[in-house]
């Protein structure tokens, strides 16, 4: 199964419309692999992306570089889904 | 030995959920059966949860849950709210006059390929499974796939986006199945289509900044149901249209539906309460089916005394 170990999702702040332009372009870079959870399209409602570990740099350098606020809303995606199977895995001890 | 608020606050896979369905309908032979509208891209039954207390065909109520495969929350409020509807009929004095005149129709798993998905291979999986010719990449967008505005504002023709409409309207099985099933039914008043994660109810338009011709009266219901939402557990929604409230998006189950005159065409995303997203701790299920549960009732009595 697909892991998610360091991946954040951060909770982006578009209180501008060039923001919101900005965040439509950073979307586009496919090498980043960025996972929106919604579409940059409305000011002042947050917008959360799952940003792979390995492009948090980048794109955390982006967000600072243009003024865009972000705050971290997942601090590792894997550490959820661990959780989530153990539950899983308690429900199914109880069924049995 | 597992009581049935523990099998109610855990997430289930998609066997599971089948085996609960047959269960149930076990349990409610005189008020539940199950039908399959079809079959998924990758063959699997997409069955419905039919609750009807009579032989003729009835004015009917169509919700789905899970369309989007990773918003684990709305199959586990889809469970949950069947078994409310099984067991609160005789009991619930609204429900029942509910039923004693109209059918409901409960798809629990709209994309059980997405879904399956999940549970293998990639829990953040959204979409279908359907290959695209000529891309690497797979699945299209179920709620960008329906038969209008296709292909307009916030879809994507791009096959690796995660809006991604798909070659042509109704190129999924999961849609095509829902819509053959709602215009074959042809007396369907209300359709809800159950998403997650921004805790909004909406109505259309989605595709267009026009109002719908019935937007007061949509707009006035969704005020009442997310007032009757928020007093289960203080969870604050927003109401709208889909165009206004969130962004624009073509294509989308709710605007099919109004436009071929389902006139109480509703959308929710349920919780996340601002920390999960789609990652909702199993723990919210049962908080979450219970907030929903009095907003569609609004919505489900509202249909019931305004037929149209």
């Amino acid at each position: 199964q697909k892991r998610f170990v360091g991946d954040q999702v951060l909770r982006v702040l578009t209180d501008k419309e060039e923001h919101i332009a900005l965040l439509r372009e950073l979307e586009e870079s496919e090498d980043l692999q960025l996972d929106y959870w919604d579409v940059p399209s409305k000011l002042g409602l947050p917008l959360d992306v799952r940003v792979p570990s390995q492009s948090l740099q980048l794109v955390k350098t982006f967000l600072e570089s243009n003024s865009i606020p972000y705050t971290t809303m997942i601090e590792d995606v894997q550490k959820l889904l661990d959780e989530e199977k153990r539950a899983m895995r308690r429900a199914r001890k109880l069924k049995r | 030995s597992c009581s049935w608020s523990e099998f109610f606050s855990f997430y289930h896979t998609l066997d599971e959920i089948y085996s609960w369905m047959d269960y149930l309908v076990a349990r409610h032979p005189n008020l539940v059966s199950k039908i399959q509208i079809g079959e998924s891209y990758e063959k699997r039954p997409l069955y419905v949860l039919k609750f009807s207390t009579g032989k003729s065909r009835y004015r009917a109520i169509w919700i789905d849950t899970g369309i989007h495969s990773r918003e684990w929350i709305t199959q586990a409020t889809g469970v949950w709210i069947a078994n409310k509807i099984a067991t609160e009929y005789g009991k619930n004095a609204s429900l029942t006059a509910l039923l004693d005149c109209m059918d409901i129709f409960l798809e629990i798993v709209a994309n059980p390929d997405g879904f399956a998905y999940t549970h293998s291979h990639d829990r953040l999986w959204r979409k279908t499974r359907s290959i695209n010719p000529g891309s690497l990449c797979v699945g299209v967008d179920p709620n960008r796939n329906w038969g209008v505005g296709f292909g307009g504002l916030g879809a994507s023709s791009n096959p690796c986006s995660q809006t991604y409409h798909g070659p042509c309207p109704f190129s999924e099985n999961e849609t095509k199945a829902i819509a053959n099933f709602i215009l074959g039914h042809g007396n369907v008043a209300a359709v809800i289509s159950i998403h997650s994660y921004s805790q909004v109810l909406m109505y259309p338009y989605s595709y267009t900044s026009q109002p719908a011709p019935d937007r007061q009266e949509l707009d006035a219901l969704a005020k009442e149901a997310v007032e009757a939402l928020t007093a289960v557990h203080g969870t604050r929604y927003k109401y709208g249209n889909v165009f206004s409230t969130i962004y624009p998006a073509a294509g989308v189950t709710i605007d099919w539906t109004y436009d071929i005159g389902v006139k109480y065409s509703y959308t929710f995303e349920l919780r996340d309460t601002g920390c999960y997203g789609f990652l909702l701790p199993a723990t919210q299920i049962i908080p979450t089916a219970e907030e929903t549960w009095p907003a569609l009732m609004k919505i489900m009595e509202h249909a019931r005394d305004h037929p149209y």
